[in-house]
């Protein structure tokens, strides 16, 4: 992939 | 309030080399247990999530939680003036509107003193789940820096293939391809020049080149780096 994708569905908001 | 020492600027002189390209304001987040920081970059591709602990700083004082917004592009400037061996005090009042730095020569016959003012920055923390990984590599960190920067000229990403026996990084590009191929080695003299890879299962993913080499800016601060990876898991470096 040229751009990286969004890794912030993997964290949960505390 | 908050006062923390260093004994050396240079510690938080690299975490801030180290931090800069991918967070441009985050709070230090302050307690009596230590310094915390948790910041995604502004496309939401990474997340740096860092901790100095208080037993790292004498003396160390926090009366009560206090967030710090900090823009990192200021900070980063105003370390460039600390010389690496300067003691380094930090310090941060009651509704403080400045962080405080002092940097004094090993000497004393210098101090120098620089605030910087704080910002409202808001933002979530983030909970990182618990996660098994299919593999986990371990080796020098400088090796890995080269391995990015050396890759870099054949393309912007590289495939990360843990096997058995060996990591293989590939890159390819219009221009050609390139790949270098790490070994475990165990009878080293040094610790932080130990190759490991624990594998659960072989697993090959791809990344970007760019963000790999940012994170391999924290080079600097530790002798070895861990990789961890799984299919479908964000890289944890």
């Amino acid at each position: 992939p040229a751009g990286q994708r969004s890794i912030a569905a993997f964290f949960t908001k505390k | 309030m908050l006062e923390a020492r260093l004994p050396s600027a240079v510690t938080l002189k690299k975490i801030i080399d180290a931090v800069k390209e991918l967070v441009q304001d985050a709070n230090f987040d302050c307690n009596d247990s230590g310094i915390a920081l948790q910041a995604m970059d502004s496309s939401h591709v990474a997340l740096v999530a860092l901790l100095m602990r208080a037993e790292g700083f004498d003396p160390y004082r926090c009366d009560r939680n206090i967030a710090l917004g900090i823009n990192f592009a200021t900070l980063a400037k105003v370390m460039k003036c600390a010389g690496n061996d300067d003691n380094l005090t930090i310090k941060a009042g009651e509704d403080a509107d400045v962080l405080s730095l002092m940097f004094e020569s090993t000497n004393s016959d210098r101090i120098s003193e620089f605030d910087i003012k704080l910002m409202d920055v808001d933002a979530d923390h983030l909970g990182i789940p618990e996660t098994d990984y299919s593999a986990t590599i371990k080796m020098p960190s400088a090796e890995f820096q080269r391995i990015c920067r050396d890759l870099s000229v054949m393309s912007e990403t590289v495939t990360i293939e843990a096997v058995k026996d060996a990591v293989k990084f590939i890159a390819s590009g219009d221009t050609g391809s390139g790949s270098i191929t790490v070994k475990p080695n165990q009878a080293v003299d040094k610790k932080d020049m130990e190759v490991t890879v624990t594998l659960q299962e072989p697993v090959k993913l791809a990344f970007s080149l760019k963000y790999l080499n940012h994170f391999a800016k924290a080079s600097t601060l530790a002798g070895s780096v861990t990789l961890s990876l799984s299919d479908d898991v964000p890289l944890m470096i």
